[in-house]
């Protein structure tokens, strides 16, 4: 059975499975000890606790004491939480900042920091606190802020956070463009920067830190937009949506090229939004979409059929083109359903038939479908101008 | 009565070749 659609087959809303998106993921560390014995492969290789392996960074003796570990995930995840689980001394400043597309540009998430204001130039706020004016209307419209708080005291060596930390409560993705986008990352980057206690000196020379972690976890869903179940590599290796419901790219982010009856829209739990084929009753392989007739139709239909073959035209290639009759004796989609007029070369007065009836127009004293009869009271002539003349 | 079908060799076409058919 596929998630993607009911017993009834009837599209509805799918979602891949929750993941640590980092796990087997290359992280890039700005520093890794050289001796080769704590390599950053070690951040994401899910070492259980009791046997956990370590990277560590070179013995730094310099401030600024700046590491980073940037983790591309590959492609785009909906994030619910991020995890550091440290082998050394937690430190007392670090950073978490995420990409969009695919490293080319940076935001940050969440500083974690005893000094936010000094380190990074933001107000200390509890988790759970709420931002001076919270409410939906002060938030939603810009966007969640990273916060910055102190690392918790109780977690031991581990520094996490939700990506709802400081949202108010009663927010729903289905319904938030702004809470999708803050919770979409192609990409983590985690700078640490303050060593914890008496190493923190500042500038010049200070006493020999490193940096270690066991764990980079970075917990989500690979982002399909309600229109896949899962993800999978594609021919080039790299991960994608397997895409259902007329969608297709690697977020599942555009209707496929046919189907485009109505514009794309991301699934929600109560609408699956599936992109529609274009009705061309099997005439054309492409169509567009407009936006002008969608609205007349009352936001049902706005495909166009493109090309119509077999001898077909209009919006739907639903009648005749000019110089062709609809055949009844065929349904609609058959490729004869349309046939020459086959007007008489003498006998009509043009070639262009009824496109729904087939009958030619004819000269007077023809008849027939053709034109290729005289008329009853009417006889042959020699004259092509008047083929039939009336009988004295 | 089903009329016969024009003959288009009955036709004289000597003031309309312009207008004569590929036949």
């Amino acid at each position: 059975t596929d998630p993607c659609y009911d017993e009834a087959g009837a599209p509805q809303r799918c979602i891949p499975e929750f993941v640590n998106a980092a796990l087997g993921r290359e992280v890039q560390a700005s520093s890794t000890d050289p001796r080769q014995t704590h390599p950053a492969a070690f951040l994401t290789d899910a070492s259980a606790a009791a046997d956990r392996t370590c990277w560590r960074s070179e013995t730094l003796t310099r401030t600024p004491l700046n590491v980073t570990l940037t983790l591309p995930l590959g492609k785009a995840f909906e994030l619910v939480y991020v995890s550091l689980h440290f082998c050394s001394a937690r430190p007392d400043s670090a950073a978490v900042f995420k990409s969009q597309d695919h490293g080319r540009s940076w935001s940050p998430l969440r500083f974690f920091s005893s000094q936010c204001s000094r380190v990074y130039g933001r107000p200390s706020r509890a988790v759970g606190q709420a931002p001076a004016q919270a409410s939906l209307g002060s938030i939603v419209p810009r966007g969640p802020e990273a916060l910055c708080s102190e690392p918790p005291p109780r977690t031991g060596p581990l520094l996490a956070f939700s990506m709802q930390d400081g949202l108010p409560p009663g927010q729903d993705l289905d319904s938030s463009p702004v809470l999708q986008d803050w919770v979409t990352a192609t990409d983590i980057r985690v700078v640490l920067t303050r060593p914890v206690g008496p190493r923190a000196t500042e500038g010049g020379v200070v006493a020999p830190y490193v940096y270690s972690v066991g764990e980079l976890q970075v917990g989500g869903r690979c982002k399909c937009n309600g229109h896949a179940s899962r993800c999978v590599a594609d021919t080039q290796g790299r991960l994608v949506c397997d895409c259902r419901h007329g969608t297709e790219g690697p977020d599942c982010e555009r209707c496929k090229p046919f189907y485009c009856d109505r514009p794309w829209q991301r699934a929600t739990a109560h609408e699956a939004h599936a992109c529609l084929a274009c009705s061309c009753n099997g005439h054309a392989r492409r169509c567009r979409f407009n936006m002008e007739l969608y609205r007349l139709s009352g936001r049902r239909s706005g495909g166009v059929c493109l090309n119509c073959r077999h001898n077909t035209a209009g919006r739907h290639c639903h009648y005749c083109r000019e110089g062709f009759y609809r055949d009844q004796t065929r349904v609609l989609s058959h490729r004869r359903a349309c046939k020459a007029c086959d007007c008489h070369p003498v006998g009509a007065a043009g070639k262009t038939c009824n496109q729904t009836t087939g009958q030619c127009p004819c000269k007077d004293g023809v008849t027939g479908l053709t034109c290729n009869r005289c008329a009853p009271g009417f006889q042959q002539s020699r004259s092509p101008v008047a083929p039939c003349v009336k009988i004295p | 009565d089903v009329m016969p079908t024009l003959d288009m060799a009955l036709f004289d076409w000597t003031d309309y070749e312009d207008l004569k058919p590929d036949m």
